[in-house]
């Protein structure tokens, strides 16, 4: 999977940044070390424009109805969503756990805030995740500083605001470099 | 520099474009 850049449509509205879907799945009962993670994952579309987004977006099967141990990224063009590319080494990602049914609303809100730039905090933010599981699904949003604490809060106070969130959904900042250690990302 | 920020409700009405399809 390389990455391509594209430029956006004639008279299409541009997005600051370029940005590719990425699409994994778990393979049925056999855990996965780094390479075989990578080697499921596939980039399904580049993008560079809000037109050009909401094509590929409108033909993708809703959050809601993914099934499996299954993940979709929106990551920007040129970093790969794994802890150890260069610009994620040192990052880290707020985390929100979703119960059954909300994922969604709370994911078309997250990347449109993130393709809108609604975040504030410069070419922090490296992109975006929702991850199908058994019992619960999660989202998540990665940014480049982990040890930035005016930068990740804030990602959580516009997390908050955009997501619309039902009190008592717990959000938790985990830290790459853990990720790494523990060898997983929740 | 200069940014490039959009609200959610711009965003979602370029959806209906005939570009966007």
């Amino acid at each position: 999977c390389t990455f391509e850049d594209v430029e956006p449509g004639a008279g299409e509205h541009p997005l600051q940044y370029t940005y590719c879907f990425w699409y994994s799945k778990k393979p049925p009962g056999r855990n996965q070390d780094a390479s075989s993670f990578e080697k499921n994952m596939k980039i399904i579309g580049t993008f560079r424009s809000v037109e050009q987004f909401w094509r590929i977006y409108s033909h993708m099967i809703r959050a809601n109805d993914l099934t499996g141990h299954s993940d979709v990224h929106v990551f920007k063009g040129g970093i790969k969503p794994l802890w150890e590319d260069k610009a994620n080494r040192l990052g880290g990602k707020w985390i929100v756990r979703l119960r059954k049914g909300l994922v969604a609303r709370c994911w078309e809100n997250l990347i449109l805030a993130m393709l809108g730039e609604q975040f504030m905090v410069g070419d922090e933010v490296c992109g975006a995740v929702v991850s199908i599981r058994f019992q619960e699904d999660i989202i998540s949003i990665w940014n480049r500083s982990a040890n930035e604490s005016q930068v990740t809060s804030r990602i959580r106070d516009t997390l908050c605001r955009v997501l619309n969130l039902p009190p008592n959904t717990v959000m938790e900042y985990k830290t790459h470099n853990e990720s790494l250690k523990d060898r997983s990302s929740f | 520099g200069t940014r490039i920020i959009y609200d959610r409700s711009f965003l979602l009405k370029c959806r209906s474009s005939p570009m966007a399809n």
